[in-house]
């Protein structure tokens, strides 16, 4: 839903205070860049000022905070708030200093929630769509991915109209990651019959071993309910893949999930500790499907469905050589192949022993 | 240490009930003349929020139903007007 938006495309904001969590220029550049996420969707243009009363007044505040209707409620809980386009307290965004303000994955990313505040800001409501920015659940995803989905972009389009067809004057929309960069690294890699699946962040890769092409496509558009930032991925012995994220696993079969899923993944056997897997990869040739999770790994024996006994165990004994938390591994022709950040390590189970170090992309044709 | 299992239940019990009425409240009708009581159930406010979610829809409280409630968020209304 939308409200009425602001009857002009030049709006200004003010930064009043700052968290003590960021240096300023991180706070300024947090801003900054929310801002930006609408500008390139819309005509709007964001202007900064540093005295008097802008259109949107930005603030940190605490339980009761100025003339603010509403109230913060300590650590957790509600992150921010703000107020549709208007006079007054209308655009005004306010953030619950109680919570960690970062820059990164930990605590909560200011440039994330600022972006969904000056949705609300804009004129819009929250949306029911969990891959929309709009969504009210904060879900962190990498800032170097373009944070808007399809829904975000129609809302506020649907109040403001696009940005104005001059591509020199402004920047097309951020896509995902070049896979062809030199730092490009995988979330999860999974094979699928004779494919590979590289996942990263909303995105996928499809490798299919005769076509250098990889074709490239949203997470969303093969398994909608899934959410993004898969964190590890393995195909099963029954024509399955399983997709890991925190707690949760989905099974897909094709383009379905399973009913009932996501589960917990204490399902599988993990005690209540483990919060998440790094990587995950059934060995074709033993049934057996090994779970990496810092530098240790667990095993599953898929045939009884079960954790095997006396796991877990450190990854290097089993597997020499691969000393580095795994980020995603996958097995072709019997051969593993280990992912760490740009580096991924071709591995021989039966020689135990790693034969090559090569680059994680090089399964495409860069 | 133990909980309190009663005690959880009365502490998730109040977090429901805040929650529900923080973002699921139904915005006073400005054409209405005089007070009209809320008489929206919170069963009511539950669906509307399970349905939300994409939850099962049971106006019931259940583990999938507390684990969103207690998920960080933004503190704007999921219905209603946000103004």
């Amino acid at each position: 839903f939308t409200l009425p938006g602001w009857k002009k495309n030049k709006l200004t904001y003010r930064i009043v205070n700052y968290t003590p969590d960021m240096s300023k220029e991180d706070v300024d550049k947090a801003i900054e860049e929310a801002f930006k996420v609408w500008s390139v969707v819309t005509p709007l243009i964001f202007t900064r000022i540093h005295k008097g009363i802008a259109d949107i007044m930005i603030a940190f505040g605490t339980r009761v905070h100025g003339h603010c209707p509403r109230y913060f409620d300590g650590p957790l809980g509600v992150l921010a708030h703000a107020f549709p386009p208007g006079n007054g307290l209308g655009g005004d965004v306010h953030f619950d200093e109680d919570e960690d303000w970062t820059t990164g994955s930990s605590g909560f990313n200011l440039f994330l929630v600022a972006a969904h505040e000056f949705g609300h800001a804009l004129g819009l409501s929250h949306s029911k769509d969990q891959r929309a920015l709009m969504f009210p659940n904060y879900a962190y995803i990498s800032p170097s991915e373009f944070p808007l989905s399809p829904d975000d972009i129609s809302g506020i389009q649907s109040i403001y109209g696009s940005p104005p067809n001059a591509p020199d004057e402004r920047p097309t929309t951020p896509t995902s990651p070049k896979i062809c960069g030199s730092q490009m690294s995988f979330d999860a890699i999974t094979t699928l019959r004779r494919e590979v699946i590289f996942l990263k962040g909303r995105h996928l890769w499809r490798v299919y071993p005769d076509n250098p092409e990889a074709e490239r496509e949203l997470i969303s558009v093969f398994w909608p309910n899934v959410t993004p930032g898969i964190e590890a991925a393995y195909e099963n012995t029954k024509d399955q893949i399983l997709l890991f994220k925190g707690n949760k696993f989905w099974i897909v079969s094709g383009y379905q999930v399973l009913l009932g899923y996501p589960k917990s993944i204490n399902t599988l056997g993990f005690p209540k500790g483990v919060k998440k897997v790094d990587a995950a990869v059934c060995n074709k040739n033993t049934g057996k499907t090994d779970f990496f999770i810092g530098d240790k790994y667990w095993r599953f024996d898929e045939n009884s469905q079960s954790m095997e006994k006396g796991y877990p165990r450190p990854t290097v004994n089993e597997f020499p050589g691969i000393s580095q938390r795994v980020d995603a591994v996958f097995q072709q022709k019997g051969l593993f192949y280990f992912f760490h950040g740009s580096k991924q390590w071709e591995f021989d189970p039966l020689a135990k022993k790693v034969i090559r170090e090569m680059k994680s992309n090089s399964w495409f044709n860069c | 240490l133990p909980t309190h299992p009663e005690k959880d239940n009365e502490g998730d019990a109040k977090l429901v009930q805040n929650y529900l009425n923080k973002f699921y409240a139904v915005e006073p009708d400005p054409n209405q003349l005089g007070w009209k009581i809320n008489s929206e159930s919170g069963s009511e406010k539950l669906q509307k929020m399970q349905q939300f979610f994409g939850l099962k829809v049971t106006g019931k409280l259940d583990n999938e139903t507390l684990e969103m409630m207690k998920k960080p968020r933004c503190g704007v209304p999921d219905v209603g007007l946000y103004g």
